[in-house]
C-alpha cells in the first residue's frame, strides 16, 4: 500500500536502504522502515548518535543500563557484526532477521550455537556450559549447590557430546536441538510479524512505497 | 520443573538476557 504524502526524513549515518535490507532478510521494505522507528528509539536512549551502544541495549532489555548479563552481552556481540562496539541499523536488521518467524531454522540453530560458544572456539566446552548455568542461577537468584550444578552439566554433556570428546560441536548441537526443539524458543520473536503494527508511525514518514 | 531436573541449555534459555521481546516493549 502506498503512502499519500511521503516525506523525506533525516537518516543516521549507518542507515541502509530498506530495499537492500529487505532483499537480504525475511523482512519486507515496510517492515524494515518500521524497524527503523524501533532502532531510532533504542539508539537515542542514552547517546543520540544513531548507533546502539551496549548500555542502550542493556537499558532496553532490563530497564537498567548498568545491569551486567552474560547472555545479553553475547547477543550484543553477535549483533555487532563489524565488531566495532556498536550496532548500526544494518546490523540490527540483519541480526533481528534471524529471529523472524519465517527465518530458516538452520540460521536460528547456528546463531544459538555461536551464542553459547562463549570463547568462539567452534565448540561449546564443558567449562563454558557450567559458566552459563552459574550465570543464569546468579541472574535468577537461584541457589543450587555446586554438586547439583555439576550434575546438571554432566547430564547435559553426556546427552549432547555424542562423539565423547569433551566438547559439543555444531553437528552435535544440531542433534540436541532436534531432541529439544524448545531450546530454540528464544530464537523466534512473534513481534517481528507484526512490527508494522507495533511501530505504525513509519507510515507517515516512509520513503518506501510497496508494490504489491 | 525443578532447575535440578532440567537440561542445562533449557535452564540457560530462561535468561532474561535472551528474551529480546523486551526490546519491543514500550
Amino acid at each position: 500500500m502506498g503512502c499519500c504524502h511521503s516525506k523525506k526524513v533525516g537518516r543516521t549515518p549507518g542507515y541502509e536502504d530498506p530495499i537492500t535490507l529487505a532483499s537480504e532478510t525475511p523482512f519486507t521494505e515496510s517492515e524494515v522502515e518500521a524497524l527503523y522507528e524501533l532502532f531510532k528509539k533504542l539508539s537515542s536512549s542514552i547517546i543520540n548518535d544513531g548507533l546502539i551502544h551496549r548500555e542502550e541495549f542493556q537499558l532496553a532489555l532490563f530497564r537498567n543500563c548498568k545491569k551486567q548479563n552474560l547472555f545479553a552481552d553475547r547477543i550484543f556481540d553477535l549483533f555487532d557484526l563489524k565488531r566495532n562496539g556498536v550496532i548500526d541499523f544494518g546490523e540490527f536488521v540483519r541480526s533481528l532477521g534471524v529471529f523472524h518467524p519465517n527465518a530458516p531454522v538452520h540460521h536460528k540453530i547456528e546463531f544459538a550455537f555461536k551464542l553459547y560458544d562463549l570463547r568462539q572456539t567452534g565448540f561449546i566446552e564443558r567449562e563454558e556450559l557450567k559458566e552459563m548455568v552459574v550465570a543464569l542461577l546468579h541472574e535468577s537468584e537461584l541457589v543450587l549447590a555446586d554438586d547439583v550444578v555439576e550434575a546438571i552439566v554432566d547430564k547435559t554433556f553426556t546427552e549432547a557430546d555424542l562423539k565423547g570428546d569433551g566438547k559439543i560441536d555444531q553437528e552435535e548441537w544440531d542433534e540436541l536441538v532436534k531432541k529439544y526443539p524448545a531450546l530454540l524458543k528464544n530464537m523466534t520473536l512473534p513481534y517481528l510479524k507484526d512490527i508494522t503494527l507495533a511501530f505504525p508511525s513509519f507510515i507517515l514518514t516512509s520513503e518506501v512505497e510497496d508494490i504489491e | 520443573q525443578s532447575p535440578a531436573a532440567m537440561n542445562a541449555f533449557e535452564l540457560i534459555s530462561t535468561s532474561q538476557g535472551l528474551n529480546l521481546g523486551s526490546l519491543f516493549e514500550k
